[in-house]
């Protein structure tokens, strides 16, 4: 199974894990 | 003496051969993994083209009866199982999928009526803190395939594999008042920009993959607004990274369930994709949802539910407020 999240952001967001990286729940996804 | 060297030189023969044969078979199969991800680094996009399935093949996937064997497999982990089976069976499946059951409410194997509820499992409120700081924070413990920004209104499953955000999502709720008979066309550059509802903003996507052992149950990573449930029946093939690496727009075969909404930098979706053993899916806002039903469907169908039309407590004229790190749905099995 899996989530996709897809959403709009500041142009400046950016992801703070690489492809491939384990997760957990309530884990920041990215900086604002 | 001579009659016991000869056996020991039979068995030096025979015993090594299988142990050897094995050793090369591991080593031509990890060879062919490096082979391949080196052809990746090197060739970059052509060589990602060239592992991609071919039409006929996905077809012949297709062919495959996932969605019984989805829900017979639901069934099957519905039984009830022995109290004497319980641990050993649960320890099997906890061992195989490295589940880490230190973190389960339940740490008591026995209390698990079936695998069911096994794989539902809740865990202690302490043992995942969510991210007081930061505005969104990971949905579910898993893996991530893919992130990034969208380009050209294509997400990607893996890198260099595309899907069709518009198929994925499934046309705008709002139909434009000059539709011709309720028919409205639009460029995938025009249905990319009206997601898009602030200044200064660009489309972001992030793909998490939920391994067999995980948890599976999946929270709200920020603070928005629900406004609107739309199910996508569908094929119920694996969504393993292998099978993403594979298999072009999996996503957009597979059945799913996507919640749209606003949050403070405007739109907001989460989907959750359903898998072979993981088939149906379930949101805490939406009782009226079924999904991995029997009979055929027709491909490109969906079943759309406004939020913003519920009468509940929870519920405001606007959607349905879902707050950073509550619980708002699950997977099941089959």
């Amino acid at each position: 199974s899996t989530i996709v999240l897809v959403f709009e952001a500041p142009k400046d967001f950016e992801f703070v894990f690489n492809s491939g990286d384990k997760i957990r729940l309530g884990e920041r996804l990215g900086s604002l | 003496p001579s009659s016991g060297v000869a056996g020991y030189w039979r068995s030096l023969k025979w015993v090594p051969i299988p142990f050897s044969v094995g050793f090369a078979y591991i080593c031509y199969q990890q060879y062919g993994h490096i082979k391949k991800r080196e052809n990746r680094h090197i060739r970059g996009s052509q060589s990602i083209e060239d592992s991609l399935a071919k039409e006929w093949q996905v077809n012949l996937y297709r062919i495959v009866p996932f969605r019984s064997l989805s829900r017979l497999w639901g069934q099957v982990n519905s039984v009830e199982v022995p109290l004497f089976l319980r641990a050993p069976m649960y320890g099997l499946y906890a061992r195989l999928f490295n589940c880490n059951l230190g973190e389960a409410l339940v740490e008591d194997f026995k209390q698990y009526k079936n695998l069911q509820e096994f794989f539902m499992r809740e865990l202690k409120p302490d043992v995942r803190p969510v991210d007081a700081h930061h505005t969104l924070v990971s949905p579910c413990d898993g893996r991530v395939l893919h992130f990034g920004k969208v380009e050209k209104s294509k997400l990607e499953q893996v890198k260099g594999v595309t899907y069709s955000l518009k198929e994925f999502l499934g046309p705008r709720s709002t139909i434009p008042a000059d539709a011709v008979d309720g028919k409205y066309e639009v460029s995938d550059e025009d249905y990319h920009s009206s997601l898009c509802q602030k200044e200064g903003t660009s489309l972001y996507h992030c793909v998490i993959y939920l391994a067999p052992g995980d948890y599976h149950r999946f929270h709200s990573p920020t603070n928005w607004t629900a406004h609107h449930r739309r199910h996508f029946p569908g094929e119920l093939l694996s969504v393993n990274p292998g099978i993403a690496r594979w298999v072009r727009g999996l996503f957009n075969y597979n059945e799913r369930v996507c919640i749209t909404g606003e949050w403070q930098y405007g739109f907001f979706s989460l989907t959750a994709v359903g898998a072979t053993n993981v088939g149906s899916i379930a949101f805490y806002c939406d009782q009226e949802l079924c999904t991995n039903l029997t009979g055929k469907y027709k491909p490109g169908i969906y079943f759309d539910k406004s939020l913003k039309s519920c009468h509940k407590e929870s519920i405001d004229h606007d959607g349905v407020v879902m707050t950073k790190g509550t619980g708002i749905g699950t997977f099941n099995l089959g």
